[in-house]
Order: C-alpha cells, then structure tokens, then sequence
C-alpha cells in the first residue's frame, strides 16, 4: 500500500501542479488524495473484510478461488483414514503401505479415468489413467502409491459359479500342486483354487497402440506383487508408483496410464475371469457406494516446504 | 466469635481479588473458527471448525514463570513501570502454535489432505 501510495501521489501532485498555480495548494490536494486511496485499500464493510479474509485464506491454501462443486464429489474412505489417523495424532503410518518415505505434509486421491487412446489389447489386463494436473509444480512428489482392491469372496464366488456351471475347463498346464482333474468334485476344486498365487503386474505405458493399427502397447515394469488368497479377509494391495507419477508430473504430455496385468505365479494364464476379484473396473451389479470404496485409487504425498510434514514414523525396534 | 467470622470474610475476599487479578493476567481463551457458519464446509470436507484459541490479558511486574517471557520482556516491563507514556507494555502474544490437518476439495475436486502449520495457540506468553 505504501508502494500505491506513493505513485498515486506523484501522480497526483504532477497532475495538480499543472492545475493549481500555488505550490501549497497542490501540496495539501496530494495530501488529501493519498489519505483517500489509504483509506480505499481498506476493506470498508463487513463484506469486504471476509472476502479479503477468504483471499488470505484461500493463499494459505495454495488456491486461487473457492472451488465450485459440480457433483458430489465422494471422499476415499482411505482419505478419512488418514485424516482420523492425524487427528487423533496416532501413528500416520498405519492405514499405509510402510515404505519408508520422505516427509510430505500434502496427500491427494486421484480415481482413474479412462484412457484417452485405445486399450492394450491384452487378456488379463487393463490400463488406467490418472489425471494429476492438479499437482502444483513447486511441490516435491516424495511418494506414490496405487492402491487395488482384492476382494477373495468375489474370488471364490467367481470360481463357484464358473464350475458349477461346468463349461470352463481348467488349465492343466498349472504348476503340478494345482492340477485339478475333472474327475475331481467341485469341493475339492474350490479349495484348490482358492489357494492359486495370484501375480499382479503394474507396468507404466510408454507408448499406448495407435488407432487402426496392430502396434502394440510398449510398457515399463514398474512394482509386482504376489497375493495368496487363503485368508478370508478383503485388502488393498498397495503398489510404487513413484517413478511413473514423478515423470509424468514433470513431462503431463508422457501420462499414458498404468497397465495392471494378472497372472498366476507359476506364469501361466488366469484362466477363469481375472478381473472379477481384482476390482479394476465396474461390474454391472456393484453398487455407486461399493464401487467407489473399491476402485483403484492414486495416493501421491507432497511436499510444499511449508508447515509439520504428514511423515510416516518408523515401528520402534523391540 | 464474631472477629473470627470477619477474619474469614476477610481472607475470603482476598482470596477472590486474587483471583480477580489472575484473570487478567496473559493467558489463552477460546475462540472456535466454524467453517460452517461461512459456507466452507461445501469444500472443506473435515473439520467442520477448529477451536484455534487466542491470547489475551497483562503482562504486570513481576512476570509469572509460565507466561513464558524473554529477557527483553522483562527489561521493557521494567522500562515501562518508570516512563509509561513513553514504552509501551510488554504484548500478551502467542508463544507456541501447533498445526491441524484439513480435508478439504481442491479445484478439480480432487480430495486433499494437507495439513497447516501455526493453527492453533498452545502457549500464550508475554513478549
């Protein structure tokens, strides 16, 4: 204010010296004015004060207006974790992967969106995008996590119906632990099925296929992870992304999406729908509030060098 | 009989005015911030409000231990009790501030969780 002050009175003493012919008179006019754009700089009504207060507020939070809601936007039960977890100052660490990361006081949720180019054409595989140009460039990405849901119900349902319905056979190409025979009862073939390794693949697609054409989808191995579903309980397996997210955050035109492959540990094929207990897209017969709780979800942590960093504390040794 | 029931009065009243002087002395009220009283909570998903509290009240000499105050404090206290109209009192400031974490959709209405430094007063203090 004392910079605008300043300049609007030189201005206005050039602009009254040329007026008024006495010095003095130009002099108290100037005077007059600088108090009267003083006083304008100041919030005059209640207003005024709250929207000034808004804009302090809404720079302490890195935005430049209030965001305007379109839809009802549904928060990542993972987030609300996260926020109890600081609330009650526990350990932060907890609902996460336990990766040591850098400090970050900043943690987004991205839901994917469907890739803009054609799918890779591959059975047992899906690709997804996330679209993280919300990410402010002067922050530093210290982690990211892609986080999948296994669901074994859905698993062994799946598996259930598939041979009660008997028309798919199974694969006797399986590692011979797993040979199932169809002279076996489906009892005992649930049971060995249940217990099939199952193998997930992330890889980063480098350069998706291109229209009209049999080119095929060039990709980065990036994280795998082995799940073994004999336990009964649902979980999120958690996946670095880091390297993916950092490139695309600085090259946005190189964000092509994550690939997620399934196959058995014994790298042979799944053979009895893959998708089905990995929830990578939406069945006709989930529900908008299950699906949104069971999607895959993009966590990134943040870093913009200001305030207590959301770190993740290291177990104690015993 | 009588003059022990005007002692006690007495120690009573002093009691009270001792009190009476304390709560005037810096220390932290509450004060509670309600996003929804402004409309906030349409972006700010959690917490609804915070108590970020405030510091308020004098800074007399001697000043107390637990009003947490600099050597430069004391010496302007002291300054202030031999020329008042010319150095001020010593200010009843925040002394230790600590953070809240927000939940909160940015422009994309993207779910954030960020979390804010220097939110809430902890410590009140004469400085």
């Amino acid at each position: 204010s004392s910079s605008s002050s300043s300049t609007s009175s030189s201005s206005s003493v050039s602009s009254s010296s040329s007026t008024s012919s006495s010095s003095s008179s130009s002099s108290s006019s100037s005077s007059l004015k600088v108090t009267a754009t003083k006083k304008d700089n100041f919030p005059q009504t209640h207003d005024d004060l709250f929207k000034a207060f808004e804009a302090n507020l809404l720079q302490i939070f890195g935005l430049k207006n209030r965001p305007k809601l379109n839809e009802k936007t549904f928060v990542p039960q993972y987030m609300w974790d996260l926020y109890d977890s600081h609330k009650q100052k526990k350990d932060p660490s907890a609902p996460t992967s336990g990766r040591g990361y850098l400090p970050a006081n900043t943690v987004r949720s991205f839901y994917h969106i469907d890739p803009h180019f054609m799918d890779c054409t591959e059975e047992n595989a899906s690709t997804i995008m996330f679209n993280i140009s919300n990410m402010m460039e002067e922050e530093i990405l210290t982690a990211a996590d892609l986080r999948i849901f296994w669901d074994p119900k859905f698993y062994e349902y799946n598996y259930r119906g598939a041979a009660s319905s008997s028309d798919i056979s199974i694969d006797n190409s399986y590692d011979s632990n797993y040979n199932i025979t169809r002279d076996n009862n489906n009892k005992n073939m649930f049971k060995k099925l249940k217990y099939f390794p199952i193998r997930i693949e992330v890889h980063e697609v480098i350069s998706p296929p291109r229209w009209g054409s049999s080119s095929e989808c060039i990709t980065r191995l990036i994280d795998t992870k082995v799940i073994h579903s004999n336990s009964n309980t649902s979980t999120w397996v958690v996946f670095d992304v880091h390297p993916a997210v950092l490139k695309w955050k600085q090259t946005p035109h190189l964000n092509h999406g994550l690939h997620i492959r399934l196959s058995t540990a014994t790298k042979n094929p799944v053979s009895v729908q893959p998708h089905q207990h990995i929830r990578l897209k939406r069945t006709a017969d989930i529900e908008q509030n299950e699906w949104q709780n069971s999607r895959p979800l993009l966590i990134t942590y943040t870093d913009d060098g200001k305030g207590v960093p959301l770190k993740r504390s290291r177990r104690s040794a015993r | 009989h009588r003059r022990e029931r005007g002692k006690k009065k007495r120690r009573r009243s002093k009691k009270v005015q001792r009190h009476r002087k304390a709560g005037a002395e810096c220390r932290r009220h509450p004060m509670y911030v309600s996003f929804n009283e402004v409309g906030w909570t349409e972006w700010i998903v959690a917490p609804v409000g915070y108590q970020a509290f405030y510091c308020d009240g004098k800074c007399p000499f001697p000043i107390s231990d637990y009003l947490n105050s600099t050597n430069h404090a004391i010496v302007q206290t002291l300054v202030n009790s031999v020329m008042p109209d010319r150095i001020p009192e010593v200010c009843c400031v925040p002394t230790e501030l600590s953070s809240i974490s927000m939940l909160y959709l940015d422009e994309q209405n993207k779910v954030v969780l960020k979390n804010y430094q220097g939110m809430v007063v902890k410590a009140c203090g004469c400085r």
